[in-house]
């Protein structure tokens, strides 16, 4: 089934927000049979870090809390600042 | 904090107001920014003076999208502010988002004082913080800047760089701690569901917890519902009018999803409560005989929802009918035809029918430690 209007937005706007604040690079080159995406592993990485339920898909409460105003320094090393 | 130690190697600092919003007074954002600065200084040996011209350790400013830093902020909503750790050059300087609507204390837009204090944690070395009850979380919320204290997580954190205050101070209240789902002698607030989820509540902060889930979703009550009351006293779902109400001293709130309903919050004695009744401990509703109990003190109450009126013959103590309970029900919940009744840090399960005890229980069985 090709993924709703409203589906795709949501994705674009998480991978944004996991590109913004937790370092997700372009996927890019074919995905092993049974691998993890970058993107579900920087999912899972922010909803540790949000002590959500830790799924790895884009839950109703991890868009939730994606949507919600914050602060905007990235949570990635801090060296690319200085 | 950011790790290798990265802080300022001085505790006198300097900071320079670039601009202003012109969603305030300049005299409001003066005093958001030095009160914001304050936050630190008090718990720390930090010393900050304002300078109004040349290059401070601290420079802040309001921009809008690309504003110099190459990170462009994003419009209104999302991210309201950035701020850089310490260093030389733009190390400490913190920008604010001018597409936001910043306001002085109002909670229908974003407080300086709070999101000014927040960026200055990063600009004094903090990095965010996993603990939902800090400043340092990544997330707004609404605080009162007149009555604001640094939480005990964030005290922590800035310490660790820097030190204590050894200058005295005007004792006054004590940082806030994030409440532990792991402490066993934790004494909830109330116990409710809410559309199939229990929410536990403790101080400023709920739990959610789905069956579905090992893991408690703890977050601030005010992000839920920014017009409900933090410490309330009971809470309970209607499941007939899919609301959850909240309780605090004689009003209640009742919620829609995330909704406020019209004309609340109310009086309690809507409920039917007499005016001697200046709270309530604990609340359940019992969706068969669509019964609410109010228990008050060593009482309890009996509320008729379908007719609307109280029930005749309460209050009654409440060990008449939940055998043995003769200390004080500090949270209520009906849960798979139990009734749960929390004392303390333990919780008793009831047959509402027969009044007969089952288990003693402790918070753990329904919040788990994780």
């Amino acid at each position: 089934m090709p993924l709703s209007q409203d589906n795709m937005e949501e994705e674009q706007f998480a991978e944004s927000y996991l590109k913004k604040f937790y370092n997700l690079t372009e996927e890019t080159g074919p995905l092993l049979r049974g691998g993890v995406s970058p993107k579900t592993k920087k999912l899972m990485e922010m909803q540790k870090f949000f002590q959500l339920q830790i799924t790895g898909t884009l839950d109703a409460d991890t868009l939730d809390l994606m949507k919600r105003p914050r602060c905007g320094v990235p949570d990635v090393d801090i060296a690319q600042f200085s | 904090t950011f790790g290798n130690n990265l802080k300022w190697q001085t505790n006198t600092l300097t900071y320079r107001i670039e601009n202003y919003t012109p969603d305030m007074s300049q005299a409001e954002v003066d005093y958001s920014i030095e009160k914001a600065l304050q936050v630190w200084a008090k718990v720390t040996p930090l010393k900050f003076t304002r300078i109004y011209s040349g290059i401070a350790d601290i420079m802040i400013s309001f921009g809008s999208r690309d504003h110099g830093d190459f990170y462009p902020f994003d419009g209104p909503d999302g991210t309201l502010a950035h701020a850089f750790a310490p260093s030389s050059g733009i190390g400490g300087d913190a920008h604010f988002d001018e597409d936001e609507k910043f306001t002085f204390r109002s909670n229908t837009g974003y407080v300086l004082f709070m999101v000014a204090a927040h960026e200055f944690g990063h600009s004094l070395g903090l990095s965010h913080s996993d603990d939902p009850g800090a400043l340092m979380y990544p997330h707004y919320s609404y605080g009162n800047p007149d009555t604001f204290i640094l939480p005990r997580d964030d005290v922590k954190g800035i310490q660790s760089l820097y030190g204590g205050n050894e200058e005295p101070i005007a004792p006054g209240p004590t940082a806030p701690t994030t409440p532990d789902a792991c402490d066993s002698t934790m004494v909830l607030d109330a116990v409710a569901t809410l559309r199939g989820e229990m929410l536990f509540f403790k101080d400023r902060f709920l739990w959610r917890h789905s069956q579905q889930s090992s893991t408690p979703q703890q977050t601030l009550i005010a992000n839920i519902w920014s017009s409900a009351p933090d410490n309330i006293d009971a809470a309970f779902e209607s499941l007939e009018s899919d609301q959850v109400f909240l309780f605090k001293g004689s009003r209640v709130w009742a919620f829609s999803g995330y909704d406020l309903q019209a004309n609340y919050p109310k009086s309690i004695t809507s409920f039917g409560l007499p005016r001697t009744v200046k709270k309530v401990d604990a609340a359940l509703y019992e969706p068969q005989s669509r019964k609410i109990f109010f228990f008050v003190g060593k009482n309890y109450y009996s509320y008729d929802d379908v007719r609307k009126t109280m029930d005749k013959g309460f209050p009654k103590r409440v060990d008449e009918t939940f055998s043995g309970m003769t200390s004080q029900v500090t949270a209520a919940l009906q849960h798979r035809g139990f009734t749960y009744l929390y004392s303390g840090p333990y919780m008793h399960e009831y047959s509402l029918r027969s009044g007969r005890l089952y288990r003693v229980l402790r918070n753990n069985y329904f919040l788990p430690c994780s």
